[in-house]
C-alpha cells in the first residue's frame, strides 16, 4: 500500500518511482510520513520562478533574496533562450508540490523552498558570502549547483568571506547545529577535470554529490575526486532518461541534466532525514550520508574497500544515496562527539620533487598531552601544500593511510599546463572516514607526463579531523526521536502555535517542535537535564592539537 | 587569468554600522550594509571608480590602509562561476 503521488509526470520520475530496482528509495521515506515538512531549503542560483504552479505553495520568501539586484524578489530574468532556468529547475527537484495534478513531485514535496538569485550578474566574494549566509537560523539546507569553471585547468575556490560564511554556517547556523551546504561535484569530465581542484566541493563544510546514469554508469560529464561523498541519479548519453522537474514559464521538463540535477535530489533526501530527526548536526548528517550510500549497481573501475570495510570510489564517493536507509539511520543516530582537528607539519623546507616521490609520516601524537587520544575515528582528511611544478596537470598526488587506503588527491589533468603549481592549496579526502589515524601516512607525488618536469615542494601539512569515539564500535541504538503528540493549532505558515519554545526539556527528554509534531528526543547515554541550554552536546569549533 | 577589479570593497571595522557610515562619508563610498548578519564586515561601493579594471584602485587602497579603524579590507574581483 505505497503512497504514490498522483502527479501526471510522476511516472516519468524513474529515479524514485520504483521503475528501476535500486532507485533513490524515496517512496520508503514518504511512506513513513516524511515529506520534508518543517524543513527550509534555499537554492543558490540564477533565481526561482516563485509563481510557478508547482512551486508557489511551498515558496518561502524568507529563504529568498536577489543579490544581483539587491531586492527581496528572486524572480529570474527572462531572456529569449531561457538561460536563467537553472535555479527553477533545481528547486522543483527538491520541493515541487505533490498531488496537484501538475508536473511531478519533489523529493521533499512539503519542504519550504526559497531561491537566491546570485549567478545572473557580477559575482564577487561578497555576493557568494551573502548568499551562503542568508537567514542562517531559518534556512536549514543550501543547495548549490555551480562553481569555478570545470575546464580541466582551473584551480579555484571560495574567497576569504565565503570561507567565513561556511565556517559561520556550520558553527552558528541552525541554532548551532550547523547549516547544510549541498554541492554539485562538477561537470568537467570531458576535460578530465578533477573536483579536488574546486575549493567548494573540496571543502569539509560542503557535502559534495556526484552523478550516475540510470544504468549505473559514470556519466560523460562526471568528475572523479576524493572529496565526493555520495551519488544520486542524473542524465547520461542521449538515449538515457533525464531528470523531471519544474521549468521557466510555468512549464515542466524531463530534460534536466548534469551534476546540477544530482545535488538538489540529495538536498531533498537530507530534508527528509532532518524531518525524521531535527537535531542532527552538519557532521551527524555527513556520518549518516556515508552510511546511507551503497555501491548498489554503480559501475566503476576504482571501487576499493577502505580500512573500515566500506567500499568507496573516486567517481561516486560511498555510492548511491538511499533515502529509506538515511531516514532509518537518522532516527537512531546518537550525536557525534565534538570535532577535533590535528595538524601535522610534515615538510617545511623546500624539497625537490622527484619523478616519483613518497613522503612518509608516522602519526602518533594527535593527543591533548594527557595521553588521551583526540581522534580515534577519522572524518575528513586534508593535505595542505605549496609546490611549484613545470606543468601542474602532469603531477599526480595521492595519500595512503595507516590502514592502507589509497586515495588520489589529484589525478593528471592533461589540459592544465599551468606552471604556477599549487599555492597553499588544500586537498580533501572522505575515503578514510572512521579509520584510526595512528600509524604511517604516505603522501605520494608522481610525474605522469613530460619526462623533464621539475618542481619543488615548499611545505606540506597533514590535517586530520575526527572524533575521540570509536565510531565502528557504536552499538545499535534505540530510536532517539519519537512523535510525542500531533500539533493541535497551527499558524498560517503551518508552524505550531503553542506556548512551548521550539526546543524545551521535559523530564530528561528534549521536546522539539517541527511543523507537524512535537518530538521527544532521548539520549540514553547523556540524559538531558532541566536548565540545560541545548538538547545536543556542544558543537565546538575545531581545536587544533 | 588576471583578476578584474570592481568598484566594491569588503571592509571590516571594529565598531559596526556607525564606523562604516563614517568611513563611507569620509571617502565617498556608498555603504551597502553588512555582509554577514550582525557583524563588522561591510559592503562599500564607490561610484567614481571604474566598474571593471585590471588594476586595483591605489588611492582607496592607501586611504583604507591608513585609517586606524579599518581592520581589514579587500577590493572585490570578478569570480567566474558556471552552472553545472
Amino acid at each position: 500500500s505505497l503512497v504514490v503521488p498522483t502527479d501526471p509526470w510522476f511516472s516519468k520520475q524513474w529515479y524514485m518511482n520504483k521503475e528501476i530496482q535500486q532507485d533513490l528509495n524515496i517512496l520508503k521515506a514518504w511512506n513513513q510520513g516524511l515529506t520534508g515538512r518543517g524543513v527550509v531549503i534555499s537554492i543558490l542560483d540564477d533565481g526561482i520562478e516563485k509563481d510557478h504552479p508547482d512551486l508557489w505553495a511551498n515558496y518561502d520568501p524568507l529563504a529568498s533574496y536577489d543579490f544581483n539586484d539587491y531586492d527581496p524578489d528572486p524572480q529570474p530574468r527572462y531572456t529569449p533562450n531561457d538561460e536563467n532556468r537553472h535555479g527553477t529547475r533545481c528547486a522543483g527537484e527538491v520541493s515541487a508540490t505533490a498531488n496537484n495534478g501538475f508536473c511531478g513531485a519533489g523529493v521533499a514535496f512539503n519542504a519550504r523552498i526559497g531561491g537566491v538569485r546570485m549567478l545572473d550578474g557580477a559575482i564577487t566574494d561578497i555576493v557568494e558570502a551573502q548568499s551562503l549566509s542568508l537567514q542562517p537560523q531559518h534556512i536549514h539546507i543550501y543547495s548549490a549547483s555551480w562553481g569555478p569553471e570545470d575546464d580541466g585547468r582551473t584551480v579555484d575556490g571560495p574567497g576569504l568571506l565565503t570561507q567565513e560564511a561556511f565556517r559561520r554556517g556550520v558553527t552558528k547556523g541552525r541554532q548551532g547545529l550547523g547549516t547544510l551546504f549541498i554541492w554539485a561535484s562538477g561537470n568537467g569530465g570531458l576535460h578530465y577535470d578533477n573536483c579536488n581542484c574546486d575549493g567548494y566541493t573540496n571543502s569539509i563544510h560542503t557535502l559534495s554529490v556526484g552523478s550516475t546514469t540510470r544504468q549505473g554508469r559514470v556519466p560523460w560529464y562526471s568528475e572523479a575526486c576524493a572529496s565526493t561523498f555520495t551519488t544520486t541519479f542524473s542524465s547520461g548519453v542521449v538515449t538515457d532518461p533525464q531528470i523531471v522537474t519544474t521549468d521557466l514559464h510555468h512549464q515542466c521538463t524531463d530534460k534536466h541534466t548534469g551534476t546540477s540535477a544530482s545535488a538538489p535530489l540529495a538536498a531533498g533526501m537530507i530534508a527528509l532525514a532532518l524531518e525524521a530527526n531535527p537535531l542532527l548536526t552538519w557532521r551527524d548528517l555527513q556520518h549518516l550520508v556515508v552510511r546511507a550510500s551503497r555501491p548498489a549497481q554503480l559501475q566503476a573501475e576504482d571501487w576499493r574497500i577502505n580500512g573500515v570495510g566500506r567500499q568507496v570510489s573516486h567517481h561516486y564517493g560511498y555510492g548511491l544515496l538511499d533515502a529509506g536507509l538515511l531516514v532509518d539511520l537518522a532516527r537512531v543516530w546518537l550525536p557525534t562527539k565534538p570535532q577535533k582537528k590535528c595538524a601535522i607539519r610534515v615538510v617545511h623546507t623546500p624539497t625537490p620533487i622527484l619523478p616519483r616521490m613518497l613522503v612518509p609520516k608516522n602519526v602518533t601524537a594527535c593527543s591533548d598531552g594527557s595521553r588521551r587520544r583526540l581522534i580515534r575515528s577519522l572524518e575528513h582528511v586534508q593535505v595542505q601544500l605549496s609546490l611549484s611544478y613545470s606543468r601542474r596537470g602532469d603531477l599526480e598526488i595521492f595519500l595512503t593511510s595507516p590502514m592502507g587506503t589509497r586515495s588520489t588527491l589529484v589525478a593528471i589533468r592533461p589540459l592544465d599546463i599551468s606552471g604556477q603549481g599549487y599555492n597553499n592549496w588544500i586537498f580533501m579526502s572522505t575515503h578514510y572516514w572512521d579509520e584510526d589515524p595512528q600509524g604511517l601516512w604516505t603522501l605520494g607525488l608522481e610525474n605522469k607526463g613530460y619526462y623533464f618536469n621539475t618542481g619543488t615542494l615548499y611545505y606540506y601539512t597533514l590535517l586530520l579531523y575526527g572524533t575521540a569515539e570509536d565510531m565502528t564500535a557504536r552499538p545499535q541504538a534505540p530510536q532517539v526521536t519519537s512523535r510525542a503528540r500531533a500539533c493541535v493549532q497551527r499558524d498560517t505558515e503551518g508552524l505550531c502555535q503553542e506556548s512551548h519554545s521550539p526546543l524545551s526539556i521535559l523530564a530528561g527528554l528534549c521536546l522539539i517542535s517541527s511543523q507537524q509534531w512535537w518530538w521527544l528526543y532521548s539520549h540514553p547515554q547523556q540524559p538531558v537535564t532541566e536548565g540545560q541550554a541545548s538538547c545536543h552536546p556542544p558543537v565546538t569549533p575545531a581545536a587544533a592539537a | 587569468q588576471a583578476p578584474i577589479y570592481v568598484s566594491s570593497w569588503a571592509v571590516r571595522v571594529t565598531k559596526g554600522y556607525q564606523e562604516a557610515e563614517r568611513l563611507a562619508r569620509k571617502f565617498g563610498f556608498v555603504n551597502l550594509g553588512q555582509i554577514f548578519p550582525d557583524d563588522q564586515y561591510f559592503h562599500l561601493r564607490h561610484r567614481g571608480v571604474a566598474q571593471q579594471s585590471l588594476t586595483p584602485h591605489w588611492g582607496h587602497r592607501l586611504r583604507l590602509k591608513k585609517d586606524p579603524k579599518v581592520r581589514w579590507f579587500e577590493q572585490q574581483t570578478l569570480r567566474r562561476r558556471v552552472k553545472r
